[in-house]
């Protein structure tokens, strides 16, 4: 799996890219290769989002990144536009 | 906390809000509820007032909407996203939305409507998402009661930072300096309601608010949750099944939702009372006959709340037909399908089918002493 990721199950890499996509979208839409290949935006936005949850700042997409993913929530971008 | 970029805020403390789209999930008067107990989160923390507009438009548009719904951020069905709001603004600004396609709910099992709501009036009035997990402005959904909800330190911070306090740096006093000794065994009341499943009792600028049959009972001033009655209310009652009160001063009355008030105080006469009438002692709505009953001296009137017009060969005398209740009526309210009528320190049980008193207790008894 690429080295971003610490899983390889594809329906969460989807839940993931739609996820970063609407709250962290302040520099733009992620690529599907780049949810498979890694890149700096993605790490960049992974750290935010870590961040703000108080989550282990890693740039991964580990369980408990994706286990606040999955959680419902309100459709405000976390990351101000 | 964290504000939008910009700090954009509104600049007036009075806004109007509309429900202009309802859910299949919920009835109107639990989302009426919800959306008023949402609001008064805020106005509880912040010198905040919200008034329900029934058309047009209004600062907070509120509507429950299916995916894609015009404003470029459909909403996904059932879980993930739940809602959104737009920060203040004109137009769009404040607008907040509701994913129809979630389980609404008034309690636990489903998406609780107040919490959510209220979450989403923190956006509508410029506060962005926080990062500290008890506030109820983080990203994640997590239930929370409306009956004694209280905003989270973070949240009073933040809303407070754009709005101010309600008075310059104190808690609001929420029992007066002259607060009337609860247990005083002469304690007679102004006024008695209903609203929602609380019982509100009213003396001079405190009012207590009692649950069905929970012993806490807690004194609080007038001004802190009706602004606009200060003190002295001379009665007031619920239509429980519109989920709407009355509150009477003098020759004016207020309706309100809940605690929220929908707009200016109006005219007595609006109900049809004869000009000389300026005052009432007390009013109680009946649900059965759908008729509220007015005091006034020692007199009553009888007003159909379905026709909306006040009953014909009215004025009757009060002693003929509530025989056993003695003295002046203060205050009345039904509780179980009995009448009660409240006469200085005492409280009379009125029994409807026996016409007659069934018993008598002092009036401080319903505040716990």
């Amino acid at each position: 799996a690429p080295a971003v990721f610490a899983l390889s199950n594809w329906k969460d890499i989807y839940t993931a890219k739609e996820y970063l996509d609407k709250y962290y979208s302040n520099s733009g839409k992620l690529q599907i290769s780049e949810m498979v290949a890694g890149s700096v935006s993605l790490s960049s936005k992974l750290k935010k989002m870590q961040q703000f949850f108080g989550l282990q700042v890693t740039g991964k997409l580990d369980y408990s990144t994706v286990s606040i993913m999955k959680k419902p929530r309100c459709g405000m971008p976390d990351v101000a536009n | 906390y964290h504000l939008f970029p910009g700090e954009p805020k509104w600049e007036k403390k009075t806004l109007t809000y509309r429900i202009a789209k309802y859910t299949t999930s919920l009835s109107k008067l639990d989302v009426d509820r919800a959306v008023d107990m949402g609001l008064k989160a805020w106005s509880d923390a912040a010198p905040l007032n919200f008034v329900k507009a029934n058309q047009g438009e209004a600062d907070i548009m509120i509507s429950f909407e299916n995916g894609d719904h015009g404003d470029s951020y459909p909403f996904d069905g059932p879980r993930g996203t739940l809602a959104h709001a737009f920060a203040p603004g004109e137009g769009l600004g404040g607008d907040t939305h509701f994913d129809n396609a979630e389980k609404w709910s008034t309690g636990s099992n489903g998406f609780n409507l107040f919490t959510v709501a209220a979450h989403e009036f923190g956006h509508a009035l410029g506060l962005g998402h926080s990062s500290d997990p008890s506030a109820l402005m983080y990203p994640t959904y997590k239930y929370q009661h409306p009956i004694g909800f209280r905003l989270p330190n973070d949240d009073v911070k933040g809303i407070q930072t754009l709005y101010g306090s309600n008075v310059s740096g104190k808690e609001l006093p929420t029992v007066p300096a002259n607060n009337p000794n609860a247990c005083d065994s002469n304690l007679s009341f102004d006024a008695v309601t209903g609203l929602g499943n609380e019982l509100l009792f009213f003396k001079d600028r405190t009012f207590w608010r009692r649950q069905a049959y929970l012993a806490n009972i807690r004194p609080s001033s007038i001004a802190s949750s009706f602004p606009q009655l200060m003190a002295n209310v001379d009665a007031a009652y619920e239509v429980a099944d519109r989920g709407t009160a009355y509150f009477f001063k003098g020759p004016h009355y207020w309706v309100t939702r809940g605690l929220i008030t929908q707009g200016s105080p109006r005219t007595i006469q609006d109900f049809g009372f004869p000009n000389h009438v300026q005052k009432i002692d007390a009013a109680v709505y009946l649900k059965n006959t759908k008729k509220t009953l007015f005091f006034v001296g020692d007199d009553f009137y009888s007003y159909d709340e379905s026709r909306r017009i006040m009953e014909y060969d009215y004025p009757k005398s009060i002693d003929d037909e509530f025989s056993g209740v003695e003295g002046k009526v203060d205050a009345a309210v039904e509780v179980n399908g009995y009448i009660y009528f409240f006469s200085g320190p005492k409280a009379y049980k009125y029994d409807t089918e026996k016409e007659d008193v069934v018993n008598v207790v002092k009036s401080s008894s319903w505040i716990g002493c």
